[in-house]
């Protein structure tokens, strides 16, 4: 609905204008159009800068021109004596008087056309990163062959994502390598190997050509890899600057490449293979693992046992061994068990008529020594006072087991004796 | 007791004083909840109140000893329980077991004395000597206040139905389940009644630290200060340990 084209004329044209006039017209022609403005007829009083009346033209806040006091024609075949070519299609014209004029001034007359832009060169902007194609009233990018235009209908790149590398071992380019690759791209690469592999990346540093970084460190065009457990890069440069064999630990690996609009750089060469995911050799104190390996991977299976006194607690219950497995991630399972000293026996229990030598430590292996409150009790069994804190807890003596002594009364010993009883 | 003096608790630390109104007599500690005694002494309606640990027999001193509380007393099942005490002539079975509801406490003054052993060397024959101890009668006194002992010897039976017949015409009872102990002089008398005649074991060597058994348990006799006569325990083993068996409880009713 907004016009192609249109008039403006100061105010009593082509009579005298007034004084004192503050008048603005905003023109506004369809996206994709300039306006060129010209001026037929122009009789304003002059002044120094057009300071007192004038006609002044905007365009975006920027000042194109500003007008005052009488123009001849440009040429004797053209009626304009002014004109004004803006490459947006929005204009202002603004007229003031000022509050005394001596003589008689007629103004001015205007008239504004909608024309065509030339997007592609007209802007300092480059609105495509390819080819830029203009048409009235607008403008088109397009790509070169390979190349398709991105979403944004400004930008083209090279379609090299999605490629799955599910194979145990094998080699990832960048797009045409060894020759120059595409810019303004983004490849998206996955390794994705049998749980229980990791993967193992092996380059060479020759075999990496990547733009270096720009004066902040920035890589633009770069190199990432990104596994579950880390991310490894952004490289980039002349060599390959990480390690030249990253254990990811993980089955899957994205390799990831971006580049920017500029840089000729040959790109890069990868190798890759799957390693089974071993677990750590991890035996913790007092326990002993069989089979014992100098390394162990996925699926292997160890019988973690513990040694005299020692127990695995799981919940309520204890156990002198358990079987842990090694998992496709790399981890144990149940990796929070360990070999703990077994439940205290805790203080040994009170005998009728005897004394306990309790010691201060009563976990495993301590001893405890019973007797009896003599010259007035005896042990029976004889010298079953010893015992000693056993595995599941509780103390035992090697003749009675768990179960205590007793201290029987000494019969029939007079502690004093009977000076008379003697045989005659 | 006669031909005695007097004799420290940690001497005879198993004599155990047995007392009540109708009784003044003693008893042989057995275990730590068992007294041995004569079955005439506890023949009564309740079993009489009981001391351990003191040789003397005064209230005062009583109150410090350690009182021990009969359970249940039990008559050997030959004893003819309830004849007048007067009227009896048969102390054959003059044997009991107070129980106690409390084990106890062993010390120096208290401790049991040991049972016979199966063998014959158990059972004392003539020539052997015993410790007798008591608050019965003396040459003196109706009743010691103060513990007394004496040394007997083991003499024929026949010594003591000659003194039972001379005495009083036959009519008392003389069976294998007695012994014959005492001399002239040297004797128990009433109030003795129950205590134990100590024997040294035979098989326990060492001279140091002698070891008695209990070979008898003062019965009967008629005349104080000549023959006693003593239930002979070893007679009574296997009924003293099944009672005891059968009978022991930890817990106090």
């Amino acid at each position: 609905g907004l016009p192609m084209y249109g008039e403006i004329l100061s105010p009593n044209y082509p009579q005298a204008y007034p004084n004192e006039v503050d008048t603005s017209w905003h023109i506004e022609v369809p996206e994709g159009f300039g306006v060129h403005l010209y001026f037929t007829h122009l009789d304003l009083e002059l002044s120094e800068n057009c300071e007192y009346d004038f006609v002044q033209i905007l365009s975006g806040g920027i000042q194109e021109g500003k007008l005052c006091g009488q123009r001849p024609r440009k040429s004797a075949d053209s009626p304009i004596v002014a004109e004004f070519r803006v490459p947006y299609n929005k204009l202002q014209v603004t007229f003031k008087s000022d509050f005394s004029n001596e003589e008689r001034f007629t103004g001015f007359a205007a008239y504004y056309v909608a024309v065509d832009v030339d997007e592609c060169t007209e802007f300092l902007d480059v609105p495509c990163s390819h080819f830029c194609n203009n048409f009235i009233g607008g403008y088109f990018c397009s790509c070169p062959p390979e190349y398709f235009l991105y979403d944004d209908m400004r930008n083209c790149g090279v379609n090299c994502t999605g490629d799955v590398f599910t194979a145990l071992e094998g080699e990832i380019t960048s797009p045409n390598y060894p020759s120059t690759y595409p810019e303004n791209s983004r490849c998206e690469y996955r390794i994705e190997l049998e749980e229980g592999f990791q993967v193992v990346v092996t380059m060479r540093r020759e075999d990496f050509d990547v733009e270096p970084a720009d004066a902040d460190g920035r890589c633009q065009d770069n190199l990432v890899f990104v596994s579950r457990k880390q991310q490894y890069g952004p490289y980039c440069g002349h060599g390959f600057p990480g390690p030249l064999v990253i254990e990811t630990g993980s089955n899957t690996l994205d390799v990831i490449f971006q580049t920017d609009l500029t840089g000729e750089s040959k790109g890069w060469k990868l190798r890759y293979h799957g390693d089974p995911i071993p677990c750590p050799k991890d035996v913790k104190a007092n326990s002993i693992w069989e089979p014992e390996k100098a390394k162990y991977v996925f699926k292997d299976v160890v019988k973690i046992s513990c040694v005299d006194g020692f127990e695995i607690v799981q919940g309520s219950v204890g156990s002198t061994f358990f079987y842990s497995s090694c998992q496709s991630d790399g981890r144990w399972s149940s990796p929070d068990l360990v070999c703990q000293r077994t439940r205290d026996c805790g203080p040994p229990a009170p005998l009728e008529h005897g004394r306990v030598a309790e010691p201060e430590d009563t976990s495993f292996g301590a001893v405890a020594r019973y007797s009896c409150v003599e010259p007035y009790y005896s042990m029976e069994p004889d010298g079953a006072g010893l015992y000693r804190c056993s595995g599941n807890g509780s103390w035992v003596n090697e003749v009675l087991g768990a179960e205590l002594p007793e201290c029987v009364p000494v019969c029939g010993v007079p502690r004093k004796p009977w000076a008379a009883a003697q045989q005659r | 007791i006669f031909g005695g003096r007097a004799a420290e608790a940690a001497q005879v630390p198993w004599q155990v004083f047995l007392r009540d109104a109708a009784t003044w007599a003693g008893g042989a500690l057995v275990a730590a909840r068992w007294v041995l005694t004569a079955a005439h002494a506890v023949d009564g309606a309740a079993p009489p109140a009981a001391f351990a640990g003191s040789a003397s027999a005064r209230s005062a001193d009583l109150r410090r000893a350690q009182a021990l509380r009969p359970r249940r007393v039990f008559l050997h099942p030959g004893w003819k329980a309830g004849l007048e005490p007067d009227a009896r002539r048969d102390f054959d079975h003059d044997i009991a077991l107070l129980q106690l509801r409390d084990p106890v406490e062993m010390g120096p003054a208290v401790g049991p004395i040991c049972l016979p052993g199966r063998s014959e060397a158990y059972t004392p024959s003539a020539g052997d000597v015993g410790l007798i101890s008591g608050w019965g009668g003396t040459e003196r006194r109706e009743r010691a206040l103060t513990l007394r002992a004496a040394v007997v010897p083991v003499v024929p039976a026949q010594r003591c139905r000659q003194a039972a017949a001379q005495a009083d015409g036959g009519v008392y009872a003389f069976t294998d389940n007695m012994l014959c102990a005492g001399e002239p002089g040297v004797d128990s008398c009433q109030g003795d009644s129950g205590g134990a005649l100590a024997v040294r074991d035979p098989q326990h060597r060492d001279d140091d630290n002698p070891r008695f058994y209990v070979a008898g348990l003062v019965s009967w006799g008629k005349k104080c200060g000549t023959y006693g006569v003593y239930t002979k325990v070893s007679r009574y083993l296997d009924w003293i340990l099944k009672t005891m068996q059968e009978n022991d409880v930890a817990d106090d009713d």
